[in-house]
């Protein structure tokens, strides 16, 4: 199972995380008599680093109209900062004393924080883009909610209207969606349920020109016709739960790389 | 000892800065 949730969180915590394990190793076997160098220009470019990422990420917070992102970034942007001043604490601590065994604990600890609170950053940021898309994806089920009550050609044609463009944004962003996630069953059940959309998508609006044909001719079948739109409109209803369901899964474990 | 501890920071800049680039994007 991958640990990093979408490629791109992965692309970007992964070389950091596997040096960060390395580094680990190399202070367990090298624990006595080794002298750490001076660090103080890399750790001083780390806080310049540090310092605009929590200018641009509290822009972000207070431009932002998701209410769970403002709740949840704060804490991350603390975590990043927090780790940031150990490596400060831990590159003056080692100025004074190379050999000191608690200043080298600190630059761990300040590593991994600045892993963990960059992997909370970004995987906050993720979430927020899994709820733009499922924004979308409801407001494609509010449309099927109402194709049961499209009698007349001229509400056809404005519910094709509305249908179409917001089918086609879902259409691009859960395709997008799936090229980005590093899970593969989940990746092969949005491209099973999106297909199944696309397919079900025309079958739906024919039904519902039949439907609207029948009642304008006052013929019967009417019931069986609405009976038929009804089952197409709960097919899809059904993928694009399923959609939204898989979206919100999640492979990324704090624990497992931890 | 000393390259790795250098390479480690130079990575956390890095990775430091992509995460401010990905912010950056997805805000715009």
């Amino acid at each position: 199972m991958p640990v990093f949730h979408t490629k791109t969180i992965e692309s970007i915590l992964e070389p950091v995380a596997q040096q960060v394990s390395r580094l680990v190793i190399l202070h367990e076997e090298a624990e006595d008599g080794n002298p750490m160098p001076d660090l103080e220009r890399p750790v001083m470019a780390v806080s310049r680093a540090v310092a605009n990422l929590v200018k641009v990420g509290r822009e972000t917070i207070n431009s932002s109209d998701d209410p769970i992102l403002k709740q949840d970034m704060p804490a991350a942007l603390m975590r990043v900062e927090g780790a940031s001043k150990l490596l400060e604490e831990a590159s003056a601590m080692l100025k004074q004393d190379p050999l000191s065994g608690s200043a080298r604990k600190k630059l761990i600890e300040g590593s991994r924080g600045i892993l963990q609170g960059t992997s909370a950053l970004l995987l906050c940021f993720d979430e927020s883009e899994v709820r733009k898309i499922i924004r979308e994806c409801k407001r494609v089920l509010d449309y099927l909610a109402v194709a049961e009550v499209i009698e007349t050609m001229e509400d056809l044609v404005q519910f094709l209207k509305d249908l179409s463009p917001c089918l086609s944004k879902v259409s691009r962003e859960v395709g997008g969606r799936e090229k980005e996630l590093t899970h593969q069953v989940h990746r092969e059940i949005l491209i099973r349920c999106l297909d199944q959309v696309k397919t079900l998508a025309p079958i739906l609006i024919c039904s519902m020109k039949i439907f609207i044909h029948i009642i304008a001719q006052g013929g019967k079948g009417a019931e069986e016709a609405a009976e038929n739109r009804n089952y197409l409109a709960q097919r899809m209803t059904d993928e694009i739960n399923e959609i939204i369901r898989v979206l919100q899964l999640t492979t990324y474990d704090e624990e497992e790389w931890d | 000892l000393r390259v790795g501890w250098e390479q480690l920071l130079t990575s956390i800049n890095r990775n430091i800065n992509e995460v401010e680039n990905q912010i950056l994007t997805r805000d715009s």
